[in-house]
C-alpha cells in the first residue's frame, strides 16, 4: 500500500507540474511554478535537467518517478 | 571531484522541490 500512496503522491505531482494534461513535462511547464513553488528560476532549471535522465527534454512520468523514489530515498539514508 | 560536487548541489534542489511539493499538498495555513 505503501508503494501505491507513492505512486499516487508522484502521479499528483505530476499533474500540478503539466497542467495541460501532456502527458509530459516541458522545461516551460517547470518554469511556470516559479512563483508557486519557493524555488528560482535557476533551481527549477536544475531541477528539470536533475529529472531528465536522457536529457530529451521532455520529462515523462517515469523519470519523475524514478527521481521522487530517489528523493525518498535519500530522504531515509540521510 | 566537481562532478560529485554538482551531483549533491542537484540533490539538495531535487530535495528541495519534492519537499515544496509536498507542503504545498498538505497546505499551509
Amino acid at each position: 500500500t505503501g508503494q501505491l500512496t507513492m505512486l499516487e503522491k508522484t502521479h499528483e505531482f505530476f499533474q500540478i507540474c503539466d497542467v495541460e494534461d501532456k502527458g509530459f513535462i516541458t522545461r516551460r511547464d517547470m518554469q511556470r511554478l516559479h512563483g508557486e513553488l519557493p524555488l528560482s528560476a535557476d533551481e527549477l532549471e536544475n531541477v528539470f535537467d536533475t529529472l531528465d535522465a536522457d536529457g530529451n527534454g521532455f520529462l515523462t512520468l517515469e523519470e519523475f518517478t524514478t527521481g521522487f523514489s530517489e528523493f525518498l530515498f535519500g530522504q531515509k539514508i540521510s | 571531484d566537481p562532478n560529485m560536487k554538482g551531483a549533491a548541489a542537484n540533490e539538495g534542489v531535487l530535495a528541495n522541490f519534492f519537499n515544496s511539493l509536498l507542503s504545498k499538498k498538505t497546505g499551509s495555513p
